[in-house]
């Protein structure tokens, strides 16, 4: 199973439609300050299924739709698709005949929101359980935020458990 | 389950037993169960001791030593269950120079199994990058990614399918 | 009490409405009382909004904005009642080159009040300073202290009076 | 009131005599991680009058007593003096009629510890005395360790009053 693309429209400061190709080997993201990076891990993650607005720096989930900026107006949907390549023989339990998956979620200011998986509507927890297994999940030791780094020593004993918990 | 749980961390504790000493050139560290009675429950400590320093608490050590000892775990556990790919955030920004490199040397090893993706502000680090991207704001507010070559030529913009 | 702790208030607000546009080249801040009627309790709101970006909370912000916008807090409280010392961590290490820059150039206006000794591993930090030591631990584990030139040069040992 | 100079013999890594000296403007301090440059930046808090041992990454105060590596002895005595130049005539109170101002704190493994201000023996609460008003204090916002100026937006409310109530 290996990252393909990740397509953002209207997620956070990605108004405009961006669709970023990963290659193997290991890809950099760099820029000033405030410019987006992180914002491309939040999207990742998103749209895997994370479930928590505070693990994306928000604190209500419309927090990911395009807020607007002094020149441009809000707008009314963020929607992220996550394509994997699965031509390597790695898929998830239920897709090992595709040569390629696809997870897209939608929000609404309304709050609505839309997931599908190969452009077929599902739910979010059909997008969670995809993943689940595979060694890729939100709250896997595969996404190391910013910041994360220095609280691993600082957390306490249990937290780091939880850690490898997630690789059994 | 409780075996596999034990099991886990018993693959996990080898393998940054190994993987300590080559971060910090040296030294040792690993892992310990807080109560060995309780494997369902049990919290789990860390113990690490960089090259020619004796063993001590580990909230003694430095900030770029204790974002090491933690780069070291996860990678630790990454290597016994690897995922497709890796996002590291900024991981490498309390470290210095020699601790990059080594950082660096062990990402590009582990690309055998996995992608990598690092968002990084540091040039030795975009220098041991495959293929290298630059978010931009232009326009205020606005993000926009761009494929870039060292040196700083960008090389063609992506994603402006509007 | 009441009265004084409003009016350190006040004028760190005002200090941080201007020192916070110098920082961001731009953008605008403030602090907020919680709870204005219970000046001896009410905790303090930031609100910041960088250049150009719609004004949101400040958890939506970047690592290096929200190092910045509480530098430009530090900054304001030390403006409004200097030290004669003030002690810097490696806090550069989220800012990108242009952010290192204004906040050098303000550690630097600050120095007609105060000494600022700055911790970094940010080689632009480095260039802005009027006296640079090494700290270097060539027996392992055992801290020595050398002058240096930038290009490396050691200058003299410091401090080996055993 | 100007810092002169620092003093540290068997603090932490400082485990030989060493003395810094302070001069106006800008100092910076460099060095590869480990090296001991937040272990100087904890000398000063800690000759300033420190009594937490976890403001200095510690457990107990002995903590910071040089423990040894693995080719020398750990040592019985921790030692920092902190010199104050007070020619510009910012002096603490009651020390106006001084030129300098010098704190000393020892601690010794069995937990003894001694304190003196211009070499006369005090309390540990003379020397935090000493500090008060003049704006520089362990809590003071003169003082940012690593990592923290990263929470200072997480924290809560109450906490960055605090902040702010050092300075009034
Ligand atoms: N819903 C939204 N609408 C518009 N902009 C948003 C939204 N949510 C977040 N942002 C903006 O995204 C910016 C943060 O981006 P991000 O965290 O990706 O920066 P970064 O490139 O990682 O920077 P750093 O190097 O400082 O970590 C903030 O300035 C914030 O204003
Ligand atoms: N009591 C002690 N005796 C001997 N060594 C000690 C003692 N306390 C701390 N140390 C050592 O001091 C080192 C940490 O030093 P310090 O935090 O000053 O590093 P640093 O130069 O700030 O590094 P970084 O750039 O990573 O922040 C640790 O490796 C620790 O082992
Ligand atoms: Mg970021
Ligand atoms: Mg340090």
């Amino acid at each position: 199973m290996k990252l393909k693309s990740l397509e953002l429209f209207g997620f956070k400061s990605f108004v405009d439609k961006t669709t970023i190709h990963f290659e193997e080997g290991v890809t950099g993201v760099v820029g000033p300050n405030g410019c987006g990076k992180s914002n491309i891990v939040d999207a990742i993650r998103w749209a895997m299924g994370e479930q928590s607005a505070k693990h994306l720096r928000g604190s209500e989930m419309q927090d990911v739709i395009f807020n607007g900026t002094s020149s441009r107006a809000s707008i009314g949907m963020s929607q992220v698709i996550l394509s994997f390549d699965l031509t390597d023989g790695r898929a998830p339990a239920g897709y090992t005949d595709y040569t390629e998956v696809q997870v897209e979620r939608r929000l609404y200011r309304s709050g609505e929101s839309e997931y599908y998986i190969n452009k077929v509507p599902c739910r979010l927890r059909d997008i969670v359980d995809l993943f689940l297994g595979t060694g890729v999940g939100t709250k896997a030791y595969s996404i190391i935020e910013q910041g994360r780094i220095g609280h691993i020593l600082a957390s306490k004993p249990e937290e780091r458990r939880f850690i490898i918990e997630e690789a059994a | 389950s409780r075996e596999r749980f034990l099991k886990t961390f018993e693959l996990v504790n080898e393998k940054f037993q190994e993987i300590f000493p080559r971060l910090f050139k040296g030294g040792r560290a690993k892992l310990l169960l807080v109560d060995e009675e309780n494997l369902l429950e049990s919290g789990v400590e860390i113990v690490a001791q960089p090259p020619g320093k004796k063993l001590q608490s580990i909230t003694l050590l430095s900030g770029g030593e204790k974002a090491l000892t933690a780069v070291g775990l996860i990678f630790s556990i990454f290597l016994i269950k690897p995922s497709p790919f890796c996002l590291l955030d900024e991981v490498d920004a309390p470290l210095d120079d020699a601790n990059i490199d080594r950082f660096n040397d062990m990402v590009r090893e582990m690309t055998a199994h996995s992608q990598f993706i690092v968002i990084t502000h540091n040039k030795r680090t975009m220098e041991r990058t495959d293929c290298l991207y630059g978010v931009t704001m232009e326009e205020a507010g606005v993000s926009k990614v761009v494929s870039v070559r060292l040196g700083g030529d960008v090389k063609e913009p992506l994603s402006q399918v509007a």
